[in-house]
């Protein structure tokens, strides 16, 4: 049964895809992950891929697998333990789907249950979320076990904080009991300014524990990840991805205390 | 008759808010401005009014505006010269209220028409877009003049150009043959490294003219805007805003040439 994460916040271009993929790709080293693609930007499938064009995955998508209930049929394997669950533009027809064809009575599980189909095969699936509060959003959050909410220190990501932990709350009591916010993750665009500073200190105040101590800091080493895919052999490359190791390191001794 | 512009790309955190609202803000100082938040997050609403709550405007805003075909109701005077008409979290039903209650035959057209009643009370109207191809875009760019793309130089901004801009292309000879791509407004979060020069270069080779020359660069104070609000008082707000007054005079030139 594997252990499902969420990655999100509706704010955009706040690292969502990025954390995603690259906690996925680290957690692929010893563990078998199945990263979700649940943006129809399909960001996280260029990430993980190395396609920039999508074409090659036209109709063999996310939505394909939930259409069908046919998951294993459309997961592209990007190594023997890193699989991911692809999307594409027409990801964004999702909701339509829902609204007009899908027949079933809860439109709110219908991710969950085509990941259950292939749950026993992974240890984790990783599922990142788009920026906005529409019905990918909620299926993505239903379909968690834990919900890890992606803040940057900046004035409008802070005043979304507020909205996204009230949904991520009222799912958890509508809809899907067993789910929890593990923690919100902060990133500093430029620590030197008073902004960040300022936001990061405020988050701290008002949700304590809740908050990752790992702070994400920017570095050009992360960015150029979307272009060479994500390595690990020069000195670069692991001091870019060691913020992330300390953030799985703590992700797993927040899990195991549930 | 005022003209319209929008500033959108599908890709999240790159700008759009900051460009509309800084633009709208200067163009305020010489003409009669309307800003249009078309976003649910309501950053626009927060940048240009300073309210970070928006719980004021419950009810008074550009879903309201649209719903009842009045939008004089629902602006909200920033300046005797600066206009909005806000949004929050409740836009997020637009697309629902478009296929579930709205009776009109074009769904495309309602922010058109919904801001023609008002065109003639200001010299420009600026439209903030969200970070999806959803209704609230295809409305968006239907109401349009002039769209202006505005380009993170990342590599999953530069991803979603070209979608874009088949989606502006596709609603020109659609619906609204009047409206045209204005241009192309680059921004590099970090000029040292290659991957932001990289696209730039590729940028300007692939859509040449299209490109402005103005490149936006990343400045502390244009992010502490979102906190103190948007000022010129001090040598750092008039470099901050320098940028974006050279965009200005750009954009001027390419509006008078059609
Ligand atoms: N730690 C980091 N250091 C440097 N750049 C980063 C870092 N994390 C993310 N980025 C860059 O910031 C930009 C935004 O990140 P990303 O696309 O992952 O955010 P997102 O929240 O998924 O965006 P969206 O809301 O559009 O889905 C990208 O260009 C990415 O490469
Ligand atoms: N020129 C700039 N210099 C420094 N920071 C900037 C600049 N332009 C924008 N920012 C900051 O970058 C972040 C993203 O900008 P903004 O929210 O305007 O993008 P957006 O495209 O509207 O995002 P969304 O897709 O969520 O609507 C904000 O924190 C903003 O303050
Ligand atoms: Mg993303
Ligand atoms: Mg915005």
């Amino acid at each position: 049964m594997a252990t499902v994460f969420t990655f999100g916040i509706q704010k955009g271009g706040v690292g969502k895809t990025t954390t995603t993929g690259i906690t996925a790709w680290l957690l692929s080293q010893k563990y078998r992950v199945l990263a979700v693609d649940f943006d129809s930007q399909g960001n996280l499938t260029q990430l993980l891929t190395g396609y920039d064009d999508l074409q090659i995955f036209r109709e063999k998508t996310v939505l394909e697998a939930i259409k069908t209930r046919n998951p294993r049929e459309y997961i592209y394997k990007v190594s023997d333990n890193l699989h991911i669950l692809p999307a594409d533009d027409f990801l964004s027809q999702f909701a339509r789907w829902l609204y007009t064809e899908y027949r079933g009575r809860q439109k709110a599980t219908v991710l969950k249950e085509t990941l259950a189909v292939v749950s026993d095969d992974y240890d984790y699936i990783l599922i990142d979320l788009p920026p906005n509060l529409g019905e990918q959003t909620i299926n993505g959050i239903t379909a968690a076990d834990h919900n890890i909410v992606v803040l940057q220190a900046e004035p409008f990501c802070y005043n979304a904080l507020g909205n996204y932990l009230e949904i991520l709350v009222a799912t958890q009591e509508q809809v899907n009991p067993a789910m929890n916010v593990l923690g919100i993750l902060t990133s500093v665009i430029d620590p030197r300014t008073g902004v960040g500073q300022g936001i990061l200190a405020r988050t701290r105040d008002e949700y304590k524990d809740l908050v990752f101590d790992t702070i994400i800091h920017r570095r050009a080493r992360v960015a150029e990840f979307a272009i060479t895919g994500i390595e690990q052999r020069t000195k670069n490359d692991r001091e870019a991805l060691q913020m992330y190791e300390s953030f799985i390191e703590e992700l797993m001794t927040r899990v195991s205390e549930y």
